[in-house]
């Protein structure tokens, strides 16, 4: 009996270590640990196997409910609006996402909306030029709601399915930018009903937990209704969107792992757990 | 905040004007938990901790402060220490002109924004300076970073009829140099510390180019993996400091302590928004309260 408890204690130990070296957060981490003791004690599973397995379910329990991949009509247009913090990779999530449906038979245009970023518009042009899918674009210094509104009309008058909004970064700490970005979802729903359809928040997976701050704050300005998470193809474990998907009622709907056109994927619970959990 | 919780802490147990292993063991908790909020990673942690308990057993508790308080200046002090202290706090420039500054890091830190912003510094000292990219990878990378140096009106080289990076950065120091330029700041491709091609590529460019300074560009809302990133990039590089970005927002930026302690070098600047200005140097006071929320 002496030697199961022992076992356990430096088992817990490294199931924290595990959990929180993903990003998960320190208090999510000791609640989890916490319902494995309890689990431990109560069931008498001196095995480390059947705790990890126990552990795994959980969150992928956790993860599934979230599972839910854009799920776009083929009537009608679909506005796409893309957030997120400077840097975590909207523009190229774009590029992926738009190709992808292209290659699933929509008709597809994006909307260069972030008019302050140096070559932001060349580089959304590129992505474009590369999946042969047109880019509604003003000038550098335009008003975003300008070129959104502009890009809604083009994508009606040929009738395109799908619309991609690229936004610029922006620190959810910044009253202002955030100010700007209910602007233009409000110019969007005076145009199209029921525009944007959906606001996809881009998380990067190498960060810590102001993920959290940014997931409530953008969720809070213009409510979020998917969320990416790119850069999976590093070292960081993304964790933090387990977090999220027990916070927040939104659904996650992939992952980026590269910095190529086809490195997307739908969001995968298991094999995010997998990759998590070894 | 912290030191509230602390002194809650104490209420509860006999203070004696000393603090002991019993009666910090549950504050030592309360801080290994605050720094891993604060994205701190987990063995830096472990470490810092165990180095507050074996600073903060025995001590005296002044008498203009409460327990609570006492530990966490022992804390935030040892922080201060930690993050500052030795290293030079401003870029390596020397005589030899240009001094190349190269700029490395992960995708999307702030790499291409750092670099002019580094010029805007450089120039308001009155040195002559250029900038040149080597990212023929990123889309349009090569354009924005013109577009900023333009704006700064600082150099931009952009050595033509090659698309390899250290031919790049080989030309444009072998062009700075005959024109006569002091600074000559490297922009790189972002990439994964574990894309050993990649990290080939970094270790060639700087034997090509024998930099003044090369300074690793890490975002301050990074979690646990600083460490990984850190490692990787000194071990391949041995940088010479590190530019913590988008410091404006409200991120603890915990990874500041891994980053240090794992290569033991200094934070020397800290991005602080997008503008060209918007560069400050580290304060590891600041850093500290930040970290410790
Ligand atoms: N390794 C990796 N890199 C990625 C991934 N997604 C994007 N990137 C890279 O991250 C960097 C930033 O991507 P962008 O698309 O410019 O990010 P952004 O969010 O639009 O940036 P801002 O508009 O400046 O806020 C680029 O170097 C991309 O190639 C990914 O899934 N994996
Ligand atoms: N708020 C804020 N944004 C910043 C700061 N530094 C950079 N940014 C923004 O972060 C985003 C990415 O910056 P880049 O300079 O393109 O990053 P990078 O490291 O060169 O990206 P890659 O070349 O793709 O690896 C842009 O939107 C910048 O404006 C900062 O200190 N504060
Ligand atoms: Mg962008
Ligand atoms: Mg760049």
């Amino acid at each position: 009996l002496f030697g199961e408890k022992k076992i356990g204690a430096d088992l817990f130990e490294e199931l924290e270590e595990m959990l929180v070296t993903a990003d998960v957060g320190p208090a999510f981490a000791a609640e989890l640990i916490d319902e494995m003791k309890e689990i431990a004690k109560r069931s008498e599973l001196g095995s480390p196997d059947v705790l990890r397995t126990i552990l795994r379910d959980n969150i992928r329990f956790i993860l599934k409910q979230r599972e839910a991949p854009l799920d776009i009509p083929r009537d009608g247009l679909y506005t796409v609006m893309v957030v997120g913090v400077n840097g975590t990779g909207k523009t190229t999530t774009i590029g992926k996402i738009a190709n992808e449906l292209k290659s699933r038979g929509h008709s597809v245009m994006l909307a260069a909306a972030d008019t302050f970023r140096a070559a932001a518009i060349e580089q959304l042009e590129a992505w474009g030029e590369r999946a042969g899918i047109p880019v509604i674009k003003q000038k550098m210094g335009a008003d975003p709601s300008a070129v959104v509104f502009d890009a809604l009309q083009a994508a009606r008058a040929r009738e395109a399915g799908v619309l991609l909004i690229d936004t610029a970064g922006r620190l959810h700490t910044k009253v202002n930018l955030m100010e700007e970005l209910k602007k233009v979802g409000r110019i969007m729903g005076r145009e199209v009903p029921g525009a944007p359809h959906e606001v996809l928040l881009v998380l990067d997976a190498t960060t810590g937990q102001n993920a959290v701050n940014q997931a409530r704050m953008f969720n809070d300005a213009i409510g979020v209704t998917g969320l990416v998470l790119t850069k999976l193809d590093g070292t960081a474990k993304g964790g933090i969107i387990i977090r999220l998907a027990r916070e927040f009622d939104i659904p996650i709907r992939y992952i980026g792992i590269g910095e190529k056109m086809d490195d997307l994927r739908p969001f995968d619970s298991k094999e995010f757990v997998d990759a998590l959990m070894g | 905040n912290l030191t509230e919780k602390l002194d809650g802490i104490f209420r509860k147990l006999k203070s004696r004007g000393r603090l002991d292993e019993e009666n910090i063991r549950e504050s030592l908790k309360e801080i290994r938990m605050a720094l891993l909020e604060a994205d701190v990673n987990f063995r830096v942690v472990k470490d810092f901790v165990e180095d507050v308990r074996s600073r903060a057993v025995g001590r005296e508790v002044l008498e203009s402060l409460t327990p609570g308080q006492q530990v966490v200046k022992i804390v935030h002090d040892r922080l201060v220490e930690l993050m500052g202290g030795e290293g030079s706090q401003w870029l390596k420039l020397v005589d030899r002109f240009p001094n190349p500054v190269m700029l490395v890091g992960l995708q999307g830190c702030g790499k291409t924004t750092s670099a002019a912003k580094l010029a805007r510094l450089t120039m308001e000292q009155g040195r002559r300076t250029a900038l040149v990219s080597t990212d023929v990878y990123r889309p349009a990378a090569i354009d924005q970073l013109r577009v900023l140096g333009e704006s700064l009106g600082a150099g931009v080289l952009q050595p033509a009829d090659t698309e390899d990076p250290v031919d790049i950065a080989r030309r444009a120091a072998a062009e700075a140099e005959s024109l006569g330029y002091e600074v000559l700041i490297l922009d790189t491709a972002g990439r994964l510390h574990v894309d050993q091609a990649m990290m080939d590529e970094l270790q060639r460019i700087k034997s090509a180019i024998n930099p003044s300074e090369i300074l690793l560009v890490a975002d301050a809302m990074t979690g646990q993996d600083a460490v990984q990133v850190a490692q990787k990039f000194n071990e391949a590089l041995a940088i010479d400091g590190v530019i913590l970005t988008k410091m404006d927002g409200d991120a603890r930026g915990g990874a500041a302590l891994s980053l240090r302690a794992v290569t033991g070098k200094p934070i020397k600047f800290v991005g602080v928004g997008e503008k060209a200005d918007a560069l400050e140097v580290f304060h590891p006071e600041r850093m500290a309260s930040r970290i410790l929320g």
